[in-house]
């Protein structure tokens, strides 16, 4: 052996190079295709593709190169930067000339804004959360129409097949990644024929047949106002000099008032909840909100709030361009999902975030907090906890809405109403 | 920011005469422009 290592002569030689490539090729291919396989274990240890192993959603998004790049922004923290510079006091002699060119850029109308002065707002903050003028906005008078809950335009509208919405560009996500899972009810989500609410009627049937009984069920003074208003019981708001029998809320004036506004006529209350028709789909309209927009929101129908869901996702933007571009968006976006009934059965409306605009306010429930810190850290908790339970975590916090409205079961809303907003930052 | 719907409404039903009723109609169209209490559609 020595003797042939120390006579051998050595010769170099050049490799042709497609052998060469060949061998690159190959390498390549190994390693991607054991990537790809310690992923899908990974993904067989988690329960599902994309999870951390707690169970919270990791937003790994498919798309072209600038929705690569963008997932790779701290996207909540510089909204939230963005939220706190946008509160920063303007100059007093700033404020003018600032908020014109605003509203030269992005269209605003200052004609119809609640307050002319405009010195008055101290920030673009306060400025893009303004208010309108009394009748700016009129409402349908057609009480059977569903309304626009905010200025803005219609991305995509259509009835729900298969369970799923289509978005811009046929996208598709499934309502169930929109709203979270066992929604809507089972006589929807089944196609049953009927009235969903029966479960609502049962519990109450034989308790509440006139105005009158409706106004005490279960010994509590409600009154049909204050529980379309989300009020208290009336026991408990009356003052020390009662009001005029055709002032009060339960008086046979206000009820009829009310029953008319609500195109009752002379069905029962619980007409409200349960639809008359025999057969019922679901549709959905997804509304675009420009920077310039009126950015308060109001209730679309008379409906009862029954549940929030919140889901705290990412707050990429939702400009059309994006949403043609990232397949699946509202379902990764941080979210409020309101869930109830109208009078037709069952109703949703979900305000979804964006970068600018991450802040969603509720006026009813404030116990919500979205885009912040604590929010996020709850989440996270929540998905440890569950994982330590060994159930997946579902993606989002519930609440319900009961406490004042215990005949319809959550909180009343009237059409126009204002429910809500989207905030900066 | 964007606001997503999705509601429960009646069919439109046909009957044989030919006569629809009751159902839910749309009142708007995509990238129309639409400003608060506008109605999106009708049942």
């Amino acid at each position: 052996l020595r003797a042939a290592l120390r006579d051998s002569k050595t010769q170099w030689y050049q490799l042709p190079i497609g052998v060469g490539i060949g061998f690159v090729g190959l390498m390549q291919f190994y390693k991607v295709t054991t990537r790809e396989k310690e992923k899908e274990e990974l993904d067989e240890v988690t329960g599902a593709a994309g999870r951390k192993p707690n169970g919270r959603e990791r937003i790994r998004p498919d798309g072209p190169w600038q929705v690569r790049a963008m997932s790779t922004l701290p996207l909540k923290a510089m909204s939230r930067l963005w939220g706190r510079f946008n509160e920063l006091d303007i100059p007093y002699y700033l404020r003018v000339p600032g908020f014109k060119l605003y509203s030269f850029i992005f269209g605003v109308n200052l004609d119809e804004v609640a307050e002319p002065d405009l010195r008055t707002y101290p920030n673009l903050a306060a400025f893009f959360y303004r208010k309108l003028k009394p009748g700016a906005r009129p409402l349908d008078p057609n009480p059977n129409a569903l309304l626009s809950p905010s200025d803005g335009r219609i991305l995509q509208f259509g009835q729900i097949e298969g369970g799923d919405i289509e978005q811009v560009k046929g996208m598709t996500y499934s309502i169930d990644a929109l709203l979270g899972k066992h929604t809507p009810t089972p006589s929807v989500a089944h196609g049953e024929h009927g009235r969903p609410s029966e479960r609502h009627i049962s519990e109450n049937e034989g308790l509440i047949k006139t105005d009158e009984e409706f106004a005490r069920v279960n010994g509590i003074s409600y009154t049909l106002p204050s529980l379309l208003s989300g009020g208290r019981p009336s026991g408990s708001t009356q003052t020390e000099s009662p009001p005029d029998e055709a002032e009060r809320e339960d008086s046979p004036a206000a009820i009829s008032a009310v029953r008319a506004d609500l195109a009752l006529g002379e069905k029962p209350w619980y007409a409200l909840l349960a639809p008359e028709e025999n057969r019922t789909a679901l549709y959905y309209a997804v509304i675009y909100l420009a920077p310039g927009d009126y950015h308060r929101f109001h209730s679309p129908a008379n409906w009862v709030v029954e549940r929030r869901r919140h889901f705290a996702g990412e707050l990429y933007s939702v400009s059309p361009y994006l949403q043609r571009t990232l397949p699946g968006l509202f379902t990764l976006n941080e979210r409020v999902v309101l869930l109830g009934r109208w009078r037709w059965g069952f109703f949703s409306y979900v305000p979804v975030g964006a970068t600018n605009v991450g802040s969603i306010k509720i006026n009813f429930d404030r116990e919500l907090r979205t885009n912040s810190l604590t929010t996020d850290t709850e989440a996270d908790r929540a998905a440890e906890e569950a994982a330590a339970r060994g159930e997946p975590y579902l993606g989002f916090a519930e609440a319900t809405y009961a406490s004042a409205s215990r005949v319809l079961g959550g909180h009343a809303l009237r059409r126009g109403e204002e429910m809500g907003g989207f905030q900066l930052g | 920011s964007t606001v997503v719907l999705v509601f429960e409404a009646p069919v439109e039903q046909g009957s044989d005469a030919g006569e629809t009723k009751g159902g839910w109609r749309w009142n708007v169209e995509k990238g129309q422009r639409v400003k608060m209490g506008q109605a999106l559609g009708y049942v």
